[in-house]
C-alpha cells in the first residue's frame, strides 16, 4: 500500500543519510575536537544522529497528520485497485471548464428528460380522454339541436295548419 | 523542461505533491542545519571549559562546514531519489485511474453536439408539454361551455315537453294527431254547415 | 503557480457539484 511505500521510502532515506554521515566521517571532519575529547565526540555524534532521526520522523508524522495522508493513501489505494482492470488512459480535465461541466450535467438532464417524457405522455393521454368527452359533448349538442329543430318544425307545421284552419272559418 | 503541475493529483490530495515534498525537504534541511549548530555549540562550550585549549572556534566552524557540506550533498542526492520515488509511486494517480468525482465523465462521455442535441430535445419536450397544457385548458374550457349550452338546449326541449304534456293534460293526447282530428272535425262541421245552408236555401 | 494549481484543482473538484445544485433547482422549478 501507498502508506507502506511512503514509510519504507522515508526510512530508507534516513538509513542512507545516517550511513552517509557515518561516525568515521564525523570524526574525520571534527579531527581536532576528536583528539581532545574522543568519548564526548562519540556521544555528541550519537545524540546528533538520534535527534536528527527523531526530528525527521516527527516532521513526517506532522505532514501525515496535516495532510491526512494515511486516509488519502488508503482511499487512493482503493480507487487504484478498482481501476486495475482498465488499460486505456482515463478521462482527465480538458482545461475547458464548460466542456468538463457538461458531463456532470448529463445524468440530471437525462433524468429531466425522462420526467418530461412521462409528463408529456400522461398529459397526452389525459387530453385524449378530455378531447373524447369534448367530441361526445359536441355530438350531444348537435343531437339536441336536431331534436329541437324537429320539435320546432313539428310545431311550425301545426302552426301553419292552425292558420289554414282559421282561414277556413273566416268569412270569404 | 515543462513542469508537470500534477493538477489531477492536486485535485485528490488537496495540495500539489511537489509542494508536499518541498515542505518536507525544507523541514529536513532545517533540522540538519539546526542539529549541526547544536553539535557545534556543544563542542564550543566544551572547549571553553578546557583551559589553554588550542582549538579555536573558527577551526570548529570549518569542521562543521566540512561535515555539513558533505551531509548536504548526500542529503540532496538522497532526497531527490526519495522525491522521485514518492512522486512516482505514492503521490501520483496512475493514468488509467479516474477519481470518483469524475466518474460521470466515463459514464456520460457527451460531446458538445450530443449535449446540444439533448438540450434541444429538452426544449422541444418543454414546448410540447406547454402545448398539451394549453390544449387541456382549451378542452376544459369547451367542456364548461358545452355544459352551459347543453343545459340551455335541454331547457328548450323541456319547454316542448311541457307544451305536449299540457296538451295531454287537457285530453289532447298527441297534439299533432289531436290537431289533425280537430282539423278533420272542423272540416266535417264546415261540410255539415254547408249542407244545412244548402237545405235551408231549398226550403225558402 | 502552486496556489494556482491548488485553486484550479479545488474548483474542478467542487464547482461541478455547486453548479449542479443550481441546475437541479432550475429543473425542479420547471417541473413544478
Amino acid at each position: 500500500s501507498r502508506a507502506q511505500v511512503f514509510a519504507t521510502v522515508v526510512d530508507t532515506f534516513l538509513e542512507k543519510l545516517v550511513a552517509a554521515g557515518s561516525y568515521q566521517r564525523f570524526v574525520n571532519s571534527y579531527r581536532c575536537f576528536y583528539k581532545l575529547q574522543p568519548q564526548l565526540t562519540r556521544s555528541i555524534y550519537d545524540q546528533f544522529i538520534s535527534q536528527l532521526q527523531a526530528s525527521i520522523k516527527e516532521e513526517i508524522q506532522e505532514v501525515k497528520n496535516e495532510g491526512n495522508l494515511e486516509g488519502l493513501f488508503s482511499s487512493l489505494d482503493k480507487i487504484v485497485e478498482e481501476a486495475k482492470d482498465r488499460e486505456e488512459p482515463a478521462w482527465r480535465p480538458s482545461g475547458i471548464p464548460e466542456d468538463d461541466v457538461r458531463s456532470a450535467m448529463v445524468p440530471y438532464l437525462l433524468k429531466h428528460r425522462s420526467h418530461l417524457r412521462r409528463v408529456l405522455r400522461e398529459k397526452e393521454e389525459q387530453n385524449r380522454k378530455v378531447a373524447e368527452s369534448v367530441l361526445m359533448g359536441r355530438d350531444r349538442i348537435a343531437e339536441l339541436e336536431r331534436l329541437i329543430q324537429a320539435r320546432q318544425q313539428a310545431w311550425q307545421a301545426i302552426n301553419k295548419e292552425q292558420r289554414e284552419l282559421i282561414m277556413t272559418f273566416q268569412e270569404p | 523542461m515543462s513542469v508537470d503541475p500534477m493538477a489531477y493529483e492536486t485535485q485528490f490530495f488537496g495540495f500539489t505533491p511537489q509542494t508536499c515534498m518541498l515542505r518536507v525537504y525544507i523541514a529536513f534541511q532545517d533540522y540538519l542545519f539546526e542539529m549541526m549548530l547544536v553539535v557545534e555549540g556543544v563542542m564550543l562550550k566544551k572547549l571553553d571549559g578546557i583551559p589553554g585549549c588550542k582549538v579555536s572556534p573558527s577551526q570548529i566552524r570549518k569542521c562543521t562546514e566540512k561535515f555539513l557540506l558533505f551531509m548536504k550533498e548526500h542529503f540532496d542526492r538522497l532526497f531527490a531519489k526519495m522525491e522521485e520515488v514518492l512522486l512516482q509511486l505514492v503521490l501520483n494517480i496512475p493514468k488509467n485511474v479516474l477519481l470518483p468525482e469524475d466518474r460521470v465523465h466515463e459514464q456520460y462521455p457527451y460531446s458538445k453536439e450530443e449535449f446540444q442535441a439533448l438540450q434541444d430535445e429538452l426544449q422541444q419536450l418543454q414546448q410540447q408539454c406547454r402545448a398539451e397544457v394549453a390544449a387541456e385548458q382549451a378542452l376544459r374550457a369547451e367542456l364548461e361551455e358545452q355544459k352551459v349550452v347543453k343545459a340551455e338546449l335541454e331547457k328548450i326541449l323541456q319547454c316542448f315537453d311541457g307544451l305536449e304534456s299540457i296538451c295531454r293534460e287537457h285530453g289532447a293526447g298527441n297534439f299533432k294527431e289531436s290537431f289533425a282530428l280537430l282539423t278533420q272535425n272542423s272540416k266535417k262541421l264546415q261540410d255539415v254547415l254547408k249542407d244545412i245552408e244548402k237545405k235551408s236555401q231549398k226550403m225558402k | 503557480f502552486d496556489e494556482l494549481i491548488v485553486e484550479t484543482a479545488t474548483r474542478r473538484k467542487q464547482w461541478p457539484k455547486k453548479i449542479l445544485v443550481h441546475a437541479i433547482q432550475t429543473m425542479k422549478a420547471e417541473q413544478e
